[in-house]
């Protein structure tokens, strides 16, 4: 553990909290993707399989259950308990392409040609894209509430910090992950014109407006 | 294969 790596879990973390409290503060999921979340809590089931074969730490076990359980979590809320607030006339990426092209890529790109393996890889790849539903949302109301920008830079920051980490492990551990790293960086990328719009418009007290 | 990673990160 360095600390890119603690800060960034923690911004992972932040960032749930930040979307729960977005919707049971306004009541209401406006402005948020349900084809996002569903992708996160595809994400997280596929690469937390784990929890059953491996133990790495009690940190390591706690944070897994917690981000597979909020997410569920979130989808409740989303489908059920504030349906009424959810547009989905405004929610319309085709994420089946985003699950088609990891899944492709996983066949391909994976560490051993194994199911676990191939599910690892694929929730690395879909992760990596896996907010392009929520960017697409954004652009289409081409405005946000602050919570729900906070709520996505602390979802970006999050991997543009695991970034630092790999870079920190490679140099003092010589970890290597090539993987992880693509996909990490492709994630990082698609936020940069959101984190632009964030630090320009934001962090000046000004509301989130697509110029 | 002997290329496989121990998945550490979340």
């Amino acid at each position: 553990m360095n600390f890119f790596r603690l800060v960034a879990d923690l911004m992972h973390l932040a960032s749930i909290f930040i979307l729960l409290l977005k919707i049971q503060k306004t009541r209401s999921c406006a402005g948020i993707s349900f084809k996002t979340q569903l992708l996160y809590a595809i994400v997280f089931v596929t690469r937390y399989l784990d929890l059953f074969t491996t133990w790495i730490s009690l940190y390591n076990t706690i944070m897994k259950i917690f981000f597979i359980a909020s997410s569920v979590y979130i989808l409740y809320l989303m489908k059920y308990k504030f349906r009424a607030t959810y547009d989905p006339i405004l929610d319309t990426f085709r994420i089946e392409f985003l699950l088609a092209g990891s899944l492709v890529l996983a066949l391909i790109f994976n560490y051993d040609f194994v199911p676990m393996e191939i599910l690892w890889s694929f929730s690395i790849f879909l992760e990596s894209v896996a907010i392009l539903p929520q960017l697409f949302m954004l652009s289409r109301t081409g405005e946000a509430e602050t919570i729900t920008t906070h709520y996505i830079f602390a979802l970006g920051g999050y991997r543009a910090l695991y970034l630092c980490n790999w870079l920190w492990r490679y140099i003092f551990d010589g970890h290597v992950d090539v993987y992880a790293w693509v996909a990490g960086i492709v994630q990082t990328a698609l936020y940069s014109d959101f984190f632009y719009i964030y630090y320009t418009k934001v962090l000046h007290g000004k509301k989130f407006e697509l110029p | 294969g002997d290329c496989i990673i121990i998945h550490d990160e979340l």
